[in-house]
């Protein structure tokens, strides 16, 4: 699903 | 850093996330989920310098802290909604530049980041009075950034 697809490409992310 | 937990914890909790179609919606929900947070961190802190008494109280740390915090999370209050709408705004068919959507995001973690980093530096009582919201709102923040980031396809 998209979220999780979003949540594993979004992991790590920092600012 | 973000995990995947909190990402999907964090998305989930709105129940927006399940009905949406592309990353732009969910980024949409991320920065809805930090208004929330940097409101609800907001009155806390507000509260929080109202009971310390104010100038000449004897934690100064403390309230200092609170009192830039306050500001922080004044500057996302402004600035989310205002981001939120150029990021409503998006198609990639304008073909505009990545950077014109990246820059809000930005901002918000900015103005988030700034009160994370004040806290961090901080120990003992105020650390734990004020520690958890500041890390909510710069998480959600941080969240909002990377969608908006996945969005405009940046790298």
């Amino acid at each position: 699903d998209l979220v999780a697809t979003a949540c594993e490409k979004a992991k790590g992310h920092e600012a | 850093a973000l995990t995947k937990e909190f990402c999907e914890t964090t998305l989930r909790s709105d129940n927006r996330s399940a009905a949406a179609n592309d990353t732009r919606e969910l980024a949409l929900v991320a920065m809805d989920l930090a208004s929330t947070a940097a409101a609800s961190a907001s009155a806390k802190a507000r509260s929080a310098l109202r009971s310390s008494g104010g100038r000449g109280s004897k934690d100064r740390d403390t309230e200092y802290s609170l009192r830039y915090c306050l500001m922080d999370y004044g500057t996302v209050a402004v600035v989310l909604p205002a981001c939120r709408a150029v990021v409503e705004e998006y198609s990639p068919r304008d073909f505009q530049a990545p950077f014109d959507y990246l820059e809000c995001a930005g901002r918000v973690m900015d103005a988030a980041g700034d009160c994370w980093q004040r806290v961090s530096y901080e120990d003992g009582a105020l650390k734990r009075a004020l520690w958890n919201d500041a890390v909510d709102v710069a998480n959600r923040a941080n969240l909002g950034q990377a969608l908006v980031e996945q969005m405009v396809d940046f790298p």
